[in-house]
């Protein structure tokens, strides 16, 4: 280590890639999944945690720039200098990387020809992060190019480089030898070229929950959108409350920042004071902003007045724009926009006739009810209304997550009709058109 | 070894100042380099990148700084390449 070390003071890092190679046979979608697995490399033995944004306030901005480009070391074409980055730091370049879009940059090729972008970005986020080079023989920060370093999905950092970086960031808990966590990986990240034809013929998840044949453990409404969360996964509707696919989605994957121990949430909310997304899990809660988890979480629920213990479920009553929590038979209510909580709770559960009094989760919906799910039902209280709709409970599988009636396991709601003629939401067919074996998708922008 | 071609004492002066091993070179007096000062930083130079630190610039260092590489120095412009890590 020949330079003194430079560091963040933060563990979560945005990245972007600003510009792309532009003659180059690697396409977009290629040089983001190279650029995702050669910060993975680093953030899979660090507490950091790299997430992509569109923004041009990325801390890592990535560019593909030829000769001199404005930044004091220019390139000096194919050969030669072929990349740098900046150190952490607080100038604005600093974790900006440059590659030199004079070079051919390739992957999964022949030593012989080309530059592998892989092995380079791997090196140069190791300058991003803080690393100088090193002289030992084996290591990635060696200044000289020595070629592809392998399978990006299987590449592990040389030993010299691991002790180096936990000596600037410490040790991601599920790499210690002393923690003894298991951490699943997030399985899915960005696909690489190899299997982007075939995508479409990735089996379903082995140990992935079946949407019609299961409770949930938080549903919320998040810009006007629906998550239904299951153990480490999510479904999502759209503001149409279309089911977006039939498959869940990972929920670490898009909700960046949760520890990839947690496998599971107890409550989910939007807060409508600042539109932030708040995540419960026993005595502590994250604060999302947009999909990413802000600084400094997560936090102990005291926070909110509340006692240890958790919370069974959360949601905003758009009647009067208070928060309102739940565990086991009480209820509290908050002011999110005080920050503090109304006085006179805890409360006996429950507050609206007709509802249950333990819950798995409530949330708003866009038509200006209320929806308070338990089990594999849920019931609907009209807006300003104290009492559940009649002819509620219904079934959560078949109004929402489009099962057919046969899917859904011992409902003792099937075919029976609301008052309000909401049976099948406007937008849901009856009959699940995955009947087909055709995966049911909506395309949501 | 053959003595190096004067282009290639050039190109290797101009390399070792830019990636540190050299002071950078003064615009103002073109400041040139003792000959013990330029074997001590071509030993530096072979030392990190694996070669035997002869201090003279002989084919494989200059193979070596033909390589395609990363365009950060290796050594801090400040640390003289004499100093012991």
């Amino acid at each position: 280590q020949t330079l003194a070390p430079t560091k963040w003071n933060k563990r979560n890092l945005s990245w972007r890639v600003r510009t792309f190679p532009r003659d180059s046979a690697l396409g977009r979608d290629t040089v983001r999944a190279l650029m995702y697995y050669a910060l993975k490399v680093w953030s899979d033995i660090t507490p950091l945690n790299f997430h992509e944004v569109a923004g041009s306030a990325a801390d890592i901005q990535i560019d593909f720039s030829k000769a001199d480009h404005n930044d004091r070391y220019p390139f000096d074409g194919p050969g030669g200098t072929v990349a740098h980055a900046f150190f952490p730091g607080d100038h604005h370049a600093a974790g900006d990387t440059h590659f030199d879009d004079d070079e051919a940059w390739t992957f999964r090729s022949s030593d012989a020809h080309g530059m592998d972008l892989f092995a380079v970005a791997v090196h140069e986020f190791g300058h991003a992060l803080g690393l100088s080079h090193a002289a030992a023989a084996n290591s990635i920060m060696r200044p000289y190019y020595q070629g592809p370093v392998g399978d990006p999905l299987r590449y592990g950092l040389p030993y010299e480089d691991r002790v180096r970086i936990w000596q600037l960031y410490g040790v991601r808990e599920s790499v210690s030898p002393t923690v003894q966590l298991h951490t699943p990986e997030p399985k899915e990240p960005p696909l690489l070229p190899e299997s982007l034809d075939n995508r479409s013929s990735i089996p379903p998840r082995k140990d992935a929950p079946h949407r019609c044949s299961t409770h949930f453990d938080a549903v919320a409404q998040i810009r006007g959108e629906a998550f239904f969360f299951k153990g480490k996964y999510f479904w999502r509707l759209n503001r149409d409350r279309h089911l977006v696919s039939l498959q869940p989605a990972q929920m670490h994957r898009f909700w960046r920042g949760l520890p990839l121990h947690l496998d599971s949430v107890d409550a989910v909310y939007e807060r409508t004071s600042d539109h932030k997304i708040v995540f419960f899990k026993g005595d502590r809660y994250w604060v999302f902003k947009d999909n990413n988890v802000e600084e400094g979480y997560p936090r102990p629920i005291s926070d909110f007045s509340l006692p240890p213990g958790g919370v069974d479920a959360a949601f905003s009553w758009a009647h009067n724009d208070r928060t309102y929590f739940f565990k086991d038979q009480l209820y509290w209510r908050y002011d999110d926009h005080m920050r503090r909580m109304d006085p006179g709770y805890p409360a006996q559960s429950p507050l609206w006739r007709g509802v249950p009094s333990t819950l798995d989760d409530a949330m708003r919906w866009s038509d200006g009810a209320s929806y308070f799910f338990r089990g594999q039902k849920y019931w609907k209280v009209l807006d300003g209304e104290l009492e559940a709709a009649p002819g509620y409970p219904q079934s959560t599988a078949r109004d929402w997550l489009v099962c057919g009636d046969q899917q859904v396991d011992g409902s003792d709601t099937a075919g029976t009709t609301g008052a309000d003629g909401a049976h099948a939401p406007p937008g849901q067919h009856d009959q699940s058109r995955s009947e087909d074996g055709y995966e049911v998708c909506s395309c949501t922008s | 070894a053959p003595a190096p071609r004067a282009e290639d004492l050039s190109l290797g002066a101009e390399w070792l100042s830019r990636f540190g091993y050299l002071p950078p070179a003064d615009p103002a007096t073109g400041q040139l380099q003792t000959q013990e000062e330029l074997s001590k930083a071509i030993a530096a130079m072979q030392q990190f990148g694996g070669l035997e630190a002869t201090g003279v610039l002989d084919e494989a260092t200059l193979a070596l700084m033909k390589t395609p590489r990363c365009s950060l120095p290796d050594l801090p412009a400040s640390a003289p390449a004499r100093r012991r890590r």
